[in-house]
């Protein structure tokens, strides 16, 4: 039974993409057949991730075993003029495309910074929704909104209501077991300044009420962005073939910050 | 006549909303009299800042000339069904909306990180346009396609054909002058990592293509996110009745960069 990881968060530019790449790599690397699913239509960036790593691959004779890519399938999205032929469309595509993953034991799906079906589709399949945020009260205001006077939580916002009615829709559609919402900080600051301890303490309150749980998060690191146009992540480095990783403390850092977030998902041991 | 600024870059999380606030605020502390208008009829989270800073004023008896705040009008976005009504309508309401904005120098427009219709009819309507982006090819990305086996540019991508097509319509619409098109470097790193080097060089030759220029952009700085809550910016630090601001390192540099950044834009001096 195939684990399905929703990479969420309405909020652009969250780290949505860069999650999903390093936890589909992190994935491979534990020995896992993980598949991939590119949701953001348009900009198609995990898509692009993962073209630039195969042709990396190829230029620089580089195998598979070395450098694993994983099933990526082009997502069901639909043309059709009239809004509800399109969704019908695309409900049974997700479906369809649902089997031709039934081989991976994770399917990781990365959603677009924005409010589509197809996002809604994969929240509502989906055993884990890892939604990365960064430090900030800007992304958390797609969270929850927070009243300026008191500094008091008032109310859900766009974003946790979208997860909620992912949730209803599991539950009516009688699927056993309920989505695991974890929240990810991401391109958080080396210094403990106030603004991340607020951040913080909004979060804890604020997950009790929603049902989400933070797990450990990602430091703002160039590493986890600089290598973007070979399609290769930090745990590529040092294999066969693959230029080996600086020994910066960034780097022995971001290593820790990788394996400690995979943990931090509790994920099923799917090799039993 | 109204300068209109066009804050846009389709990529998620650019700093769009944070570039639209410091220059709304700064262009009021100069003097002028300024507009704003939220495209992002979503997420809002230009509405949001505002909201709180007028909330945060009136319970911290703060008044007008400490605290001055723009002009706002709800964007006339249309949720008729079919989409060529839909568009036809925000077309003449976008029309009538610039008409409203007459008595100010300076309209500031913040737009979503997505493709939608009114986003493009504030493109062809701009006088500049200031594309925010993160030091990263991820964001790179957008503009252009690179070849990852030669490093050269391929070719345009996604947002600048957004540029392109506002800039031919604006032409068949016989309005004169062109689009001073700034691409901004946001959320830059304070190492000169060879990450940083690389995307500034790709920029440079990007930007003779593609028809942009660099101006100078913001780091890595708390202080650009912190006060949100409270509707603030760093500017506003230390008016009367608002708290001051710190003398680190980090403000002062900052202020540095919002006036430098404003400076690189070139604006008319509407005050002759
Ligand atoms: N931990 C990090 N450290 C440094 N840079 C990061 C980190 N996480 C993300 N970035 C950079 O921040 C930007 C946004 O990240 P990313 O594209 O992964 O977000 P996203 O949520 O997928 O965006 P979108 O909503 O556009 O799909 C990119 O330029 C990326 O390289
Ligand atoms: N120079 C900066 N320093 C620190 N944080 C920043 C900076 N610029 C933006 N941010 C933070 O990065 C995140 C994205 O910025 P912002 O919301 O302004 O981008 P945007 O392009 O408007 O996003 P969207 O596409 O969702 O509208 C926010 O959490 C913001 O507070
Ligand atoms: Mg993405
Ligand atoms: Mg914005």
């Amino acid at each position: 039974e195939t684990h399905v990881i929703v990479i969420g968060n309405e909020k652009g530019g969250s780290g949505k993409t860069t999650a999903a790449m390093h936890l589909i790599v992190s994935l491979m690397k534990a020995g896992y057949e993980v598949g991939a699913l590119d949701l953001d239509i348009r900009q198609k960036s995990l898509s692009r991730y993962l073209e630039n790593r195969v042709k990396w691959a190829i230029q620089n004779e580089v195998d598979q075993a070395a450098l694993p890519v994983p099933l990526i399938l082009p997502p069901p999205f639909s043309k059709l003029d009239s809004r509800e032929q399109a969704y019908a469309a695309e409900t049974k595509g997700f479906q369809d495309i649902l089997m031709k993953f039934a081989r991976c034991d994770f399917l990781v799906i990365d959603c677009p910074g924005a409010d589509t079906h197809l996002s809604r589709l994969a929240h509502a399949h989906a055993d884990t929704i890892v939604t990365p945020m960064n430090d900030s009260f800007v992304d958390f205001d797609l969270l929850a909104r927070i009243d300026s006077q008191t500094g008091e939580i008032e109310g859900p916002s766009l974003y946790a209501e979208m997860v909620w009615e992912a949730r209803q829709t599991r539950a009516r559609a009688g699927i056993m077991g309920g989505i695991d919402w974890v929240v990810m900080r991401n391109r958080m600051g080396a210094v403990n300044a106030n603004n991340k301890k607020r951040v913080g303490k909004m979060l804890d309150q604020l997950s009790k009420r929603i049902g989400f749980r933070l797990s450990k998060g990602f430091g703002e690191r160039v590493i986890y962005r600089e290598l973007f146009p070979m399609g290769l992540t930090l745990l590529d480095l040092g294999a066969e073939g693959v230029p080996k990783s600086m020994t910066s403390m960034s780097h022995v850092t971001a290593r820790f910050e990788i394996r400690t977030f995979l943990a931090s998902l509790n994920l099923p041991d799917k090799r039993g």
